[in-house]
């Protein structure tokens, strides 16, 4: 990371901001939004926060400009310059400026408004550019997804380096310790951990994890009861990588190491066969995750960082893969533990997270605890 | 001066310009309220800020403007100066 020279920074701990112009290509309230969980990342390292007013002079003045607007840094059009700050400051001190060429959104399709007002907003508090490519303060725009995002180590050290650390909440006592939660999932509501696989198996969503599989309905809570493996499915036993259905054939398909397993519902059809059947090549040892896309009738299959299509009509894997997974679905950070499409939106399982994937948006629209599927 | 680039006349010429404007722009101090330049001794020569750029971005330190570094200029990015004052 970097400072700016001479290391400016604010000598108060509560900064006011205001949204003097708004951008063209948003709404008011997404561009709100955007700025406050951009302001937030940084009030999440150290012990600054951020009070929007609505009139007079903020400490942060945040617009969105065109062309020559005043501070002798003139923006250019589209893409190139894409916004600036000033470091901390009187008057034009702090000041945050965005591109209203440029097209602004709270997704991917455009200039995603967080990650650049993040990184401004970094300036706004006194760092400069970092060399560190990982670091949010690096110069060039690289999508960062607002949901689930956290302030890479560079970034921390830096603004750390000028406001210290956030010291945790020591407010009031914590409250009275609860009575232990009676255990209705035994271990995996607590575990941080994700699933090894999720499949659709006609009507119900199957979810599994160790030697436990669980059942439920799409769309109904209730009834989920954990169960063995072993008990449905004698010779998978326990520990399944990775599982699909393709529910026009009526076939489910259960991944272990090389090796898969047919099944219709829950019948197992013959003895296991190897995974080089559907043209993986030789070093895939072992399947992450899988899922059938009804729309192309292809599977996907995740292996590491990468991933393969499978194109289910002619029974053969697609040319040009394996392709990067953070490439084609970025915002979805993370190796994938499991995948299961539903609705049109496919659902990664990546560690304790679930990303909802709009397949037509090609964006993550939302982000939940991945245990919240069975009930924790 | 050894030559910067090698490209066809009309690119090395729309290049030349963009990488000027960018050298100017975020490798070169300027006057008015700061908002971030280092000073640098003695005026920076083009191929000096090419070189400045190739440090900062971790770039083959050739002083030309070859792919990897029109690549990085091309690029979208933040308008603060990457050597700041």
């Amino acid at each position: 990371y970097r400072l700016f020279p001479g290391e400016p920074k604010w000598e108060k701990n509560t900064l006011t901001y205001r949204i003097s112009k708004y951008a063209a290509s948003m709404s008011p309230a997404e561009v709100e939004r955007a700025i406050e969980m951009a302001l937030r990342a940084w009030s999440s390292a150290v012990p600054l926060n951020f009070v929007r007013i609505n009139s007079g002079e903020a400490d942060i003045m945040v617009s969105f400009e065109t062309g020559d607007h005043g501070d002798s840094y003139p923006f250019d059009g589209p893409r190139g310059t894409l916004a600036h700050a000033f470091a901390p400051g009187e008057g034009l001190g702090g000041d945050t400026h965005f591109d209203n060429a440029e097209k602004w959104t709270l997704g991917m399709n455009g200039f995603n408004l967080f990650t650049v007002a993040a990184h401004e907003f970094g300036h706004a508090l006194g760092l400069a550019h970092s060399t560190d490519p990982s670091a949010l303060m690096y110069p060039t725009y690289k999508y960062k997804n607002p949901y689930g995002f956290r302030l890479p180590k560079d970034d921390v050290k830096g603004i750390q380096a000028l406001y210290g650390p956030r010291k945790p909440y020591l407010g009031k006592p914590t409250v009275p310790h609860l009575p232990p939660r009676k255990p209705s999932i035994p271990d995996v509501c607590d575990s941080s951990s994700s699933f090894d696989a999720v499949t659709m198996l006609g009507k119900e969503l199957l979810f599994f994890k160790d030697r436990i599989f669980w059942r439920r309905q799409v769309h109904l809570l209730s009834e989920i009861r954990p169960r063995t493996i072993t008990s449905s499915f004698p010779q998978l036993m326990s520990n399944v990588d990775a599982a699909y259905e393709v529910a026009e054939r009526g076939t489910a398909y259960f991944f272990k190491g090389p090796h898969y397993w047919v099944t219709r519902g829950f019948q197992i059809q013959g003895p296991p066969r190897t995974i080089y059947d559907f043209g993986f090549p030789r070093h895939v040892q072992r399947i992450d995750a899988a899922v059938y896309l009804k729309e192309p009738r292809k599977t996907l299959f995740f292996v590491g960082d990468e991933y393969y299509s499978y194109d289910e009509r002619k029974r053969k894997m697609e040319k040009d893969y394996p392709k990067s997974t953070e490439e084609e679905f970025s915002g979805v950070n993370g190796q994938i533990d499991a995948a299961v499409e539903l609705n049109g939106y496919i659902y990664f399982f990546s560690g304790p997270k679930t990303y909802k994937y709009d397949i037509e948006k090609e964006d993550v629209v939302s982000v939940v605890k991945s245990s919240s599927w069975i009930g924790c | 001066a050894p030559t910067l680039f090698a490209a066809t006349p009309r690119t090395w010429r729309n290049n030349f310009h963009l990488a000027q404007a960018y050298l100017d722009k975020y490798y070169t101090k300027k006057g008015g309220h700061q908002v971030g330049e280092m000073v640098s001794r003695g005026g920076n020569s083009m191929v000096k800020k090419i070189k400045e750029l190739q440090t900062f971005f971790g770039l083959p330190l050739t002083g030309k403007l070859d792919q990897s570094t029109m690549d990085v200029i091309k690029k979208p990015r933040c308008g603060v100066p990457d050597v700041a004052n």
